[in-house]
């Protein structure tokens, strides 16, 4: 099974 | 006061109609380096990063930096009451809650005013670092539209695999499982034909062919497509806007469990 990331898995807020 | 005039104004038409099924509002920032955008899709999966770079205006005058909160159906709506051929110029002054785009005919013999209300957008800002990535692929544009195209209607995702043989694209769905593979392949005559691919290491990723076919919708703004991936980040999808910018799409992977 795969599981979707989201983009602030690897970017932060600022 | 703010006054940006595009004589090709089709591009941002094209813009629009490009990113407005991805995100639904957004600020678009004016600053004096230019026009910009960064919004995400309601499920922070995929992002939009837009520059249209001030030099690239026949006219740019932007005061203070200004960001207008708009949403993207209604400025499309409007856009599309552009001409093909019009030069538009977006007018916008502080303090007031709407923006005016003017459309001029070629001829200067007709000319439009669309006044849009602008609205409050609470937006997450993402800060999207500099990054090495582990491959890049430069390929036609209209070729990696129709991949995923193709890829979309036998399953919902798409991995993509470089290798020194070249890049892979692989779909599996319920009535079977399809295999793309592009090898390098340059043209002299006709770069833009060409498909070049710059590999540091091998690397693979899971992407949805959902949010891949609505980020070829900006086909229409660039002959190449850049696909850049690591297996650390969300791959990045750009195509640059003729000497004016670029429009570059960030997607999440999907992770096996």
């Amino acid at each position: 099974d795969t599981r979707q990331k989201t983009l602030t898995n690897y970017f932060c807020s600022g | 006061m703010l006054e940006l005039r595009l004589i090709q104004g089709s591009l941002l038409k094209k813009v629009l109609e490009a990113i407005k099924d991805l995100v639904t509002e957004a600020n678009f920032d004016c600053s004096a380096t230019g026009f910009s955008l960064q919004a995400m899709d309601s499920s922070h999966v995929a992002l939009v990063a837009l520059l249209l770079r001030s030099e690239g205006f026949d006219h740019y005058r932007c005061d203070r930096n200004l960001s207008m909160g708009i949403n993207l159906n209604n400025m499309s709506k409007m856009l599309r009451c552009a001409g093909p051929e019009d030069i538009i110029t977006i007018k916008g002054d502080d303090g007031t809650d709407t923006v005016t785009f003017m459309f001029e005919s070629q001829k200067q013999d007709k000319i439009s005013d669309f006044e849009m209300k602008l609205m409050d957008i609470d937006s997450e800002h993402l800060g999207i670092p500099d990054a090495e990535y582990q491959a890049i692929v430069r390929m036609p544009s209209a070729e990696f539209a129709r991949i995923c195209k193709d890829l979309g209607s036998i399953g919902d995702t798409v991995v993509i695999s470089v290798t020194k043989e070249g890049v892979k694209f692989f779909t599996r769905g319920d009535v079977g499982s399809a295999n793309i593979v592009c090898r390098q392949n340059t043209s002299v005559d006709k770069p833009e034909d060409s498909t070049v691919i710059e590999m540091n290491e091998p690397v693979s990723l899971t992407f949805a062919l959902r949010y891949m076919n609505s980020f070829t919708k900006a086909t229409t703004l660039s002959e190449v497509v850049t696909i850049s991936l690591s297996s650390e980040l969300p791959v990045v999808v750009e195509y640059k806007i003729a000497e004016m910018g670029y429009i570059r799409f960030y997607l999440a992977p999907k992770i096996e469990d």
